[in-house]
């Protein structure tokens, strides 16, 4: 019988990988699953790459979801457009045309001993689970890790602080592992899109400075065709800009580390919603979150395949 | 109950410091009180005019509020009572699952 796997709830950790293991089984030609590493607590660190098997060169998008344990509508959204992506592939022109000329590296849960610790004893969990050498708190912000102005403004050196930047770059296994992955395959990754929430915003470099990128129209062009996306769904209104200035100064984020290692466009999401329900947006909110952010996704893509003046 | 109903009567605030005497007003209070800022993930990023949502332990919800009255800082009660939001939230499903 069909696979019946429910896109409209959230999922542990081990429902994901068991998703992970039927996607990569039932969809031979479009699927290739493979583990980049170890977390902390010895986990695997999966990774869907979703495309077409072609021996010609492809140009790649990465997606990360779940770096911050509590924010669970990440993994949900990566899981729906993994979905979105293998359902659609036969009558969808864009979509088809996409996985034919891209590969997409899906990475749904990046920190998955967090996203467990969340589901089994602290649902607002927000950190790595690491253990610190001198103090009792655990964890380090993934998102404060990456060697990108590491530990300035914006993070915290304390261990016991959310924003903690960690005993140094990369102490992360998860971080590490990301970060390999992506220095071994700079060439071909020419999109980082990092899933979080709560917030609303599409966000691009600089999180760490108040300054612009050097490819600024050609960033600020697609975000702004991605937000008008998302927004012809359900008129969901997203702020878009650089991150410094739409949240908040920020120190050794993801999205910096990606655009300074040569990947061109580096987004981070924001999905919803701005605080009514914060990082408990109900299930019945998964849907149209996910459908709308599809289409951002698939419009940020889509822009890859065209030269950017 | 979920989590070992640890998060009854935990509430969910926001603040809207309208100036830089209000925003380090919050930052005293926060000092003092064990608060799990949603957002910003920081107290050194509260900025004035920026909403602060933050999770307070049941344990300090009277003291918080207390002090924000003192203070004369806006605030308002975005969840009144996190476990049985978190309970709603599953139990959609559980309802599903039953359908």
């Amino acid at each position: 019988s069909e696979f019946q796997y429910d896109y409209e709830v959230y999922h542990s950790l081990e429902e994901i990988q068991s998703w992970m293991y039927e996607m990569n089984r039932t969809h031979p030609h479009l699927v290739d699953m493979f583990s980049i590493g170890r977390s902390f607590e010895g986990r695997p660190l999966y990774i869907l790459q979703l495309g077409k098997r072609t021996r010609s060169y492809k140009k790649a998008v990465w997606i990360d979801c779940g770096v911050h344990a509590r924010e669970w509508i990440g993994p949900a959204f990566c899981q729906w457009f993994v979905k979105e992506a293998l359902h659609s592939y036969k009558y969808d022109s864009v979509m088809r045309r996409l996985m034919n000329q891209l590969n997409f590296y899906i990475m749904p849960v990046f920190n998955v001993d967090g996203y467990r610790y969340s589901w089994t004893t602290d649902r607002f969990w927000r950190k790595t689970r690491s253990k610190n050498a001198k103090y009792q708190c655990r964890g380090v912000d993934a998102n404060r890790n990456w060697k990108v102005k590491w530990c300035d403004e914006g993070a915290s050196s304390h261990p016991c602080d959310d924003t903690y930047c960690g005993p140094f770059p990369e102490s992360e296994p998860e971080v590490k592992a990301v970060a390999k992955f992506l220095r071994k395959h700079r060439k071909r990754v020419r999109a980082y899109i990092s899933i979080h929430a709560y917030a609303q915003m599409l966000l691009y470099p600089y999180s760490y400075k108040y300054a612009t990128i050097p490819n600024f129209s050609c960033v600020e062009s697609a975000a702004q065709n991605a937000v008008t996306a998302l927004y012809s769904a359900y008129g969901v209104r997203y702020r878009y800009g650089p991150a410094s200035t739409t949240l908040y100064v920020s120190s050794g984020s993801s999205m910096d580390w990606a655009y300074k290692n040569g990947i061109p466009y580096a987004f981070a999401f924001e999905l919803r919603d701005t605080g009514y329900f914060g990082f408990l947006l109900p299930e019945t909110l998964i849907n149209p979150t996910c459908t709308e952010t599809t289409r951002a996704v698939k419009t940020i893509a889509s822009g890859l395949l065209k030269k950017c003046p | 109950y979920l989590y070992n109903n640890r998060y009854a009567g935990d509430q969910v605030i926001r603040v809207t410091p309208v100036s830089n005497g209000e925003v380090e007003e919050l930052r005293r209070l926060f000092a003092n009180l064990t608060v799990d800022l949603w957002r910003p993930n920081s107290a050194a990023l509260i900025r004035e005019g920026g909403d602060v949502d933050l999770h307070v332990g049941r344990n300090h919800t009277r003291g918080l509020r207390a002090g924000l009255q003192r203070a004369h800082i806006r605030h308002k009660v975005l969840i009144s009572n996190l476990q049985s939001e978190i309970e709603k939230q599953t139990g959609y499903r559980s309802s599903r699952k039953r359908r």
